[in-house]
C-alpha cells in the first residue's frame, strides 16, 4: 500500500 | 508459532468500548466518524492519513472493530512519540485478516 493512500477512502487526504 | 496480536486484550477492550459508542453500522465505522475521534488526538492530519491508511487493512473506507483497534494503537504509538510506522509491522495486523 501506498503512504499517501487514496482519498477515496481516506478521510485525512 | 502463530504470531501473537501486538494488541493486548485488555487494551483491545479499551478500544472496542470507544468503537461501539461511535454507534458502528452492520460492525463498521465510516471515516466520518472515525475522524473526529483521531483529530481528538490533536495528531497533525498527514500523521492521521498514514495511521488510517495503515488500519484501513481491506480500504474500504470503513474501519471494523480490529481495524479499529489498530487505529487507535497507532495513535497511542505517536502520541508518544513512536514514528507511525510507512507499513504495518505483521504483529499488528489483526489474526482475523492475516
Amino acid at each position: 500500500q501506498f503512504p499517501t493512500g487514496s482519498s477515496s477512502t481516506n478521510p485525512f487526504l | 508459532p502463530e504470531l501473537p496480536w501486538a494488541i493486548k486484550s485488555e487494551e483491545k477492550a479499551k478500544y472496542d468500548s470507544i468503537f461501539d459508542s461511535l454507534n458502528p453500522v452492520s460492525g463498521l465505522l465510516s471515516g466520518e466518524k472515525v475522524k473526529p475521534v483521531l483529530l481528538n488526538s490533536k495528531l497533525p492530519v498527514d500523521i492521521l492519513g498514514r495511521v488510517w491508511e495503515l488500519s484501513d487493512i481491506d480500504h474500504d473506507g470503513m474501519l471494523d472493530r480490529d481495524e479499529f483497534a489498530v487505529a487507535m494503537f497507532l495513535v497511542y504509538c505517536a502520541l508518544e512519540k513512536e514514528p507511525v510506522p510507512m507499513s504495518l509491522p505483521p504483529a499488528l495486523v489483526p489474526p482475523s485478516k492475516r
